[in-house]
């Protein structure tokens, strides 16, 4: 301490992108959007997701939604070929 | 539920599996346990039969790896991703991979691995994942889960059964399935606080529970259990039965009543019955049995008479030496008068009168007492 907030807001961020392209299709190639907190491919996929798992769809990366990320599952994508 | 994209699927009823290699939290017996345990799960409500194989080539191939294990997906670590699957098809298709960087253990103090292989198995017959977190294809874990009281969902039923139907209708079931019995004054009320059982026994993934002239008939395919009279199904069976059980690696329930017994194959009684208990090798002084229950694992029958209880060894067809023993000395808990049992999902299930005891073969201990109509929704 003191924790570094960009340091763990980039981490999170790391979190979602890899979550994101690994269960939900996004391409991986969205890197540069990921700072855009309003719109965007990975808001998108964050909605899908929420949907999917039967979160609040808020498309923002709430509390909920890390917590769900961070829960051990299966390897299997959850949408996609 | 969804299956996978373009929806394959196995286009053979029977499957052969085969566990690869071993993790070394588990008991090799545990984790086959395990294993046959999920399977079975699927099997129940589909014409799936599966078998295993310790060598050469299976449909399903099971193993487990840590990190990079050749299939360009690694693992990664201990928790977030706990396993993976492929859809039905040749080679790697099928097989279920299980991290072991995890720690697998048969309760939930770990990684249950019964229920993270019932989800990849799901996976290996060809379901994707569902968005109902009731059901076992959710992609998250769920460590609240009682594994012994896991349950496909009706969303997991739907699923598998889009792709490969009900349980295969034998040509034994009779054309056009009897008519369940109206409830009249004389017929006893499912959810009769008193009711008891006079025998109950597993019929292809179904629980019938014999209650004097009639019997109750649990499916997993249906939420009510139907209510029929015992001869619109077997019209030489007598009623009143005393105990009954299925012997699962013959597709025989044995049905017991005073010093004689008989055995059906689906509807179609076998010839050559009924026959002396006694053949069995009870002893003269035994004029009934209370109950039975059959074990698949050990394919062996446990009889119940009284406060004593024998062990009949179903592959050489002859009563094991050392019984009769107490019931009591061997399961614990267990009354000395037991009405009806039987076994499911590895549990043993004891009634007497108007309650149940889930008793647990392997702790060797009573898990669960409950009342014993709870298997007819009351």
């Amino acid at each position: 301490y003191p924790v570094d907030r960009a340091a763990e807001d980039e981490d999170s961020m790391e979190l979602v992108q890899q979550y994101l392209e690994r269960y939900y299709n996004l391409a991986k190639d969205t890197k540069a959007f990921v700072r855009r907190r309003d719109g965007g491919p990975v808001v998108d996929k964050l909605r899908e997701m929420q949907k999917f798992l039967g979160l609040e769809v808020t498309g923002k990366l709430d509390s909920d939604t890390l917590d769900m990320m961070h829960k051990p599952r299966c390897g299997v994508p959850d949408v996609g070929d | 539920f969804a299956t996978f994209p373009g929806m394959p699927k196995w286009r053979k009823t029977h499957l052969t599996y085969r566990v690869m290699n071993y993790t070394l939290d588990l008991p090799r017996d545990a984790v086959d346990s395990a294993i046959e345990k999920a399977l079975s799960l699927w099997e129940e409500v589909t014409p799936l039969t599966f078998s295993r194989t310790d060598e050469g080539e299976a449909d399903i191939k099971i193993l487990f790896a840590v990190r990079d294990h050749g299939d360009f997906i690694p693992f990664d670590g201990p928790g977030k991703v706990l396993g993976h699957a492929y859809p039905p098809g040749p080679g790697i298709y099928g097989d279920a991979h299980f991290d072991d960087d995890e720690q697998w253990t048969r309760d939930t103090s770990g990684t249950n691995l019964f229920l993270v292989a019932a989800h990849e198995l799901g996976h290996s017959l060809g379901l994707f994942h569902s968005a109902d977190p009731r059901a076992l294809m959710y992609p998250v874990y769920n460590a609240h889960t009682d594994p012994a009281r896991l349950r496909l969902s009706q969303d997991d039923v739907a699923g598998i059964q889009s792709l490969y139907g009900s349980p295969s209708v034998s040509p034994d079931d009779p054309a056009v399935p009897p008519e369940p019995v109206p409830p009249g004054p004389e017929t006893p009320a499912a959810c009769d606080p008193s009711l008891s059982f006079d025998a109950i026994s597993t019929l292809r993934g179904e629980i019938l529970f014999f209650k004097d002239r009639h019997f109750w008939r649990k499916s997993l395919r249906t939420l009510e259990p139907g209510f029929y009279l015992i001869s619109s199904f077997w019209p030489s069976l007598p009623s009143g039965l005393d105990a009954a059980y299925e012997d699962t690696s013959k597709d025989i329930v044995f049905v017991f009543k005073g010093n004689q017994f008989w055995a059906v194959k689906g509807t179609e009684a076998q010839a050559g019955y009924p026959k002396s208990i006694h053949t069995l090798g009870f002893p003269s002084t035994v004029r009934k049995i209370d109950a039975a229950i059959f074990d698949k694992e050990k394919k062996k029958t446990y009889f119940f008479v009284g406060d004593k209880y024998w062990r009949f060894d179903e592959r050489r067809r002859s009563m094991e030496p050392g019984f009769p023993r107490e019931i009591a000395e061997d399961f614990p808990g267990v009354d000395p008068k037991v009405d009806a049992a039987f076994e499911a999902f590895g549990f043993y299930y004891f009634f007497n009168g108007s309650s149940q005891l889930e008793f647990d073969p392997n702790a060797r201990k009573v898990t669960h007492s409950l009342k014993g109509n709870s298997w007819l929704n009351c």
